[in-house]
């Protein structure tokens, strides 16, 4: 409870700093392989040349997603948690000591893979992301509720896989509206391209909302 | 700490139970959609008919994965979890409650889907399994190792999409090897049927030696 309370302490703090910085941050969650790693590559990708953007991933163990995210061309640092399943507000604040936030638009945050644990630890984000792919089937949000009512918006990935896993993209949709009714969802694929350019409209419609 | 002390105990003591009435106990870890319950259910009604089997299901909210077992004409208990992101020995022995140990040959539970925090909790089970999905990405058991090394074998799931998301087996299990040296692997599709027979030889095999 303690640990709780003073995350969300430091999770202000660090919501009050972005916002007199002027940086954009935004945090994704999933499961274990749903795609965050691949969409934010390609987020970032996208919006390098228009926005000084940076990216924290935190994992359990290894730096194989920052090398990933690294390809994008921003600068990026990988977050080690050794066994905690979650990031937390001290570790993004710790990761953050040798950036000069009033040097960036846009920081984004990958969370370790998992469906339970980081939603009860706010990170000072402007924007919650949580995804699930076509491949993990369509009642995850109703088995993992809380993850999904604590984001702000739903991304479902790997949409190119949508027919060869046999997905039920309407069951996918009922099941995000039963536990979070009016959510607003993307449907993506980063392998494909297709629905990035909604999600990177919607994203810098929601940069300038935060100026 | 206490609560990890506390489990252990209680695990020993279940796993002495489990042995002494002669009950096979298995337990089943993975990330949310990788395949438990679908492998669960093609594992249990190909047992059902030698065997006297049930199975223990844990999930934050709902009984949807227990309904789904249920289809294979065995006992089958939900443990709602609420906000705990794993199975514990307490939850286990009580859910045990109403069940005579002396009538059954054989127990599987599933956990809670998360690679991260069911490491640490013993549930006094013989045999640990854990899944991965080809869907995942390859890299999972070196972003996730405590999971594969606190297990006792591996199960490769949704092989036939291998194909489809051009899974790279060779990786998958290097990965596997280097956190865990000489473990074994079985490579299944519950769509398919492929390699299920190859997992239930090893299983019964290893009934008889619980023996
Ligand atoms: N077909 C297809 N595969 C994808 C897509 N996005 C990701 N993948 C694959 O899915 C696997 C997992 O992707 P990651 O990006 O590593 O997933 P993640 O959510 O970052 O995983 P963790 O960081 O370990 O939680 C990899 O093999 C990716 O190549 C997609 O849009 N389509
Ligand atoms: N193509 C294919 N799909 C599968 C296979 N096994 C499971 N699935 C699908 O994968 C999705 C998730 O399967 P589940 O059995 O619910 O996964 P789970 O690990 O029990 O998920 P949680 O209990 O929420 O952690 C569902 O849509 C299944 O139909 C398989 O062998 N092949
Ligand atoms: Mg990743
Ligand atoms: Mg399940
Ligand atoms: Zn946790
Ligand atoms: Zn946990």
């Amino acid at each position: 409870q303690n640990v709780l309370k003073h995350n969300d302490v430091l999770a202000r703090e660090l919501r009050i700093r972005f916002q007199k910085a002027g940086v954009f941050v935004a945090s994704f969650v999933s499961s274990p392989g749903s795609g965050k790693t691949a969409f934010l590559e390609k987020t970032l990708t996208k919006l390098r040349s228009q926005y000084r953007i940076t990216a924290l991933v935190g994992d359990l163990a290894t730096a194989n997603d920052a090398a990933r995210l690294a390809r994008a061309e921003v600068p990026v640092k990988q977050i080690v948690t050794g066994t905690i399943c979650h990031l937390e507000a001290q570790m993004v604040s710790d990761s953050l000591q040798d950036w000069d936030l009033n040097e960036l638009d846009c920081l984004f945050i990958e969370n370790v893979g998992n469906l339970v644990c980081p939603s009860s630890y706010d990170l000072g984000e402007a924007l919650r992301v949580v995804l699930m792919s076509t491949t993990e089937g369509e009642d995850k949000p109703l088995k993992y509720p809380t993850i999904f009512n604590t984001a702000d918006v739903a991304v479902i990935t790997k949409m190119d896989l949508a027919e060869a896993v046999e997905f039920d993209l309407k069951a996918a949709h009922a099941s995000i509206q039963a536990v979070r009714p009016a959510m607003q969802v993307f449907e993506v694929s980063s392998k494909t391209g297709e629905g990035m350019d909604k999600w990177l409209e919607f994203l810098q419609a929601k940069f300038v909302d935060g100026q």
